[in-house]
């Protein structure tokens, strides 16, 4: 982008291409590129600064589209005589996004607002699964719950549940085993998983967090669709930003589901997560 | 379907007859978009798409096919070329012992891999050593150990503050006294641009002087897949590449993405999570999942 310079089809180019390469999608990147082009001709000089900041205003109102239409639903509002606590959260996603690490990294983010959090290790499946979350229960000093390897995560779930209650703990975490959108032996057992949780803590579980590598293309956008459609998203963490994948595809999909990025994962260490700020994204995909 | 989206650019164009350049221009950018919408990097795809420009134009049109599908049949071959014709089948590596270095991105599949690369050649007579360098990740060795119990083949660890190079020339100097003539090095998933991580890559390469080197990227990746190719390539120059999670529903651009920028052979396909879940590379299974 050049400052001063009027925009033209050239330069409107470079920018689909910018968006393009940044994973955002044929459709999407074509979408804003006519937002910008209708809007370009009200602006007094569609210079950089213009530019960047219309997309990064378009791309913001496309995260918050859907929190604005419905207000944080609390657990008091299902049901006015129970507790608010202990905050459930379900992390899901497909194979190798961060899970695992991204539930270590939200424990000691909890932990340092001062709260308590209790760890459920409910990926039976996976080799070492549950020894890999406890090494993050260890660093954090969050309570640990897991279950026989090969066993009903189901089961893992619900015990975790009730120690949560029992020990008093702000925050339940439940990592769950990465499975394929495709699979759907694996996503219905997911539903169960999320229905004993439910059966147990009404109103539970508050978050479901899809964990999205930053470097998966179009895919994601499936990803999305089929884990909302069978156990209901809350938001999104989007891990791997420290590489060179800039995740765009978060935008298509918040502009067709309306779920808001939660998170980012910017490293393997325990600290490397932060909120989200939609418009530091959006400009982060402009050179 | 791509053959019926290119019907609307052919209209004009009935029975028998030869392609014109405008025909060519507007079926192109129909093939340019879905490429782009199977994750094939935006570069890669205008310059294959020129390419295949060239060979579409002056084409006569079969009689049995519709100018759509003439050109879906010039860019569905031009890609299984691209993607490796008929594939190259792994060769068994010899040597007292061989080594095989497996490298790539955070949660390709790497560990999962060497698994299954073990099994693959002990079904091949080979006697195959696991070595677990990856003192990063929480429970890394575990999680490998635990997958080389399932397979009854021997695993070296090193202690989890060891430093990785060692682990791995290690494990090759013992490999002869466990009776192991081929040594799979497990590494840690890390950055294509974590300068250090890279450097220790290198380090290991040299000091196990590995008979492949394969990249394992995980099938999903987006336009990315360019800049981890050229890294790892410039860097470790891999002999060859496994494409993962490919029992998944993504359409699998990265394979033309990797090709391109690396000329390198994909070698394998990580067909799920069991350890029998590998198959050999099929560039024309995979180039017609791309074209939709
Ligand atoms: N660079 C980087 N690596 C990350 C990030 N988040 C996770 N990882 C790494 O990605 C790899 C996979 O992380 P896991 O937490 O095991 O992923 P998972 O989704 O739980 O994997 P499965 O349970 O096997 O599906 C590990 O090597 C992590 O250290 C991140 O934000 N940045
Ligand atoms: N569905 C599917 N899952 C796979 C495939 N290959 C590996 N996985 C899963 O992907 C996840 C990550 O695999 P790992 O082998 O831990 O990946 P890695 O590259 O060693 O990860 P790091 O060491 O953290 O970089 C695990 O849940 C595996 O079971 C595959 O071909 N298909
Ligand atoms: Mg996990
Ligand atoms: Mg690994």
């Amino acid at each position: 982008l050049h400052g001063g310079r009027a925009l033209d089809d050239e330069a409107l180019a470079g920018i689909e291409e910018t968006l393009i390469a940044a994973d955002v999608g044929v459709e999407t990147s074509l979408y804003l590129v006519e937002r910008l082009r209708d809007a370009a001709r009200e602006m007094e000089t569609a210079d950089t600064d213009a530019i960047v900041g219309f997309l990064a205003g378009e791309i913001g109102s496309m995260f918050t589209a859907g929190s604005d239409a419905e207000p944080e639903r609390t657990r008091s509002d299902v049901d006015p005589g129970v507790s608010e606590r202990p905050r459930v959260t379900m992390i899901v996603g497909v194979n190798g996004t961060g899970k695992t690490t991204t539930i270590g990294k939200l424990a000691g983010l909890l932990q340092r607002e001062g709260e308590t959090v209790l760890l459920a290790a409910a990926d039976t499946f996976r080799a070492a699964a549950g020894e890999q979350l406890q090494i993050w229960a260890e660093r954090t000093g969050a309570g640990f719950v897991f279950g026989q390897q090969g066993g009903d995560p189901a089961s893992v779930a619900f015990d975790a549940a009730e120690a949560a209650v029992s020990r008093g703990v702000d925050h339940l975490l439940i990592d769950t085993a990465g499975r394929l959108h495709t699979q759907k032996n694996l996503i219905a057992e997911l539903a169960k998983i999320r229905r004993v949780v439910e059966k147990r803590l009404p109103g539970a579980p508050d978050d479901v967090l899809l964990v999205v590598d930053a470097n998966t293309g179009q895919n994601a956008l499936s990803q999305a669709r089929l884990f909302d459609e069978a156990v209901g998203l809350t938001g999104i963490v989007l891990t791997k930003l420290d590489g060179t994948a800039r995740g765009g595809i978060v935008i298509a999909i918040a502009r067709e589901l309306s779920i808001p990025v939660r998170y980012v994962g910017v490293g393997e260490g325990l600290e490397d997560i932060a909120r989200f700020d939609a418009s530091e994204f959006a400009r982060g995909l402009f050179p | 379907q791509l053959s019926d989206r290119l019907q609307s650019a052919f209209k004009s164009l009935t029975g028998r007859g030869r392609l014109s350049e405008s025909n060519i221009e507007e079926a192109m950018r129909e093939v340019r978009r879905a490429l782009l919408e199977a994750d094939v990097n935006f570069k890669v795809a205008r310059k294959f798409v020129d390419d295949v420009k060239v060979r579409a134009v002056g084409e006569d049109v079969l009689n049995s096919l519709t100018p759509g599908q003439q050109v879906v049949k010039v860019v569905h071959n031009e890609l299984v070329k691209l993607l490796g014709d008929t594939g190259e089948p792994f060769r068994i590596p010899t040597g007292t012992p061989a080594v095989i270095m497996i490298v790539g991105l955070q949660g390709s599949g790497k560990t999962t891999f060497c698994a299954k690369l073990a099994r693959f050649l002990k079904q091949r007579g080979k006697h195959p050593l696991l070595a677990a360098a990856d003192t990063y990740r929480p429970a890394a060795q575990d999680q490998l150990s635990t997958l080389a119990l399932q397979l009854d083949v021997p695993v070296h660890t090193g202690r989890p503050d060891a430093d990785p190079v060692e682990i791995t020339t290690t494990a090759v100097e013992e490999a002869g006294a466990r009776g192991a003539d081929v040594v799979i090095l497990d590494t840690a998933g890390r950055l294509h641009v974590d300068e250090e991580l890279m450097q220790e890559l290198e380090r290991i390469k040299a000091a196990t002087k590995p008979a492949e080197v394969l990249l394992v990227l995980d099938s999903m990746t987006g336009q990315d897949a360019v800049n981890v190719a050229q890294e790892f390539v410039d860097r470790l120059d891999f002999t060859g590449a496994v494409l993962t999670k490919m029992d998944g529903d993504t359409r699998g651009g990265a394979a033309v993405s990797l090709r391109a920028v690396t000329g390198r052979p994909i070698k394998f396909a990580s067909v799920g999570e069991k350890l029998d879940a590998l198959e050999p590379f099929h560039p024309d299974r995979v180039a017609s999942r791309i074209l939709g």
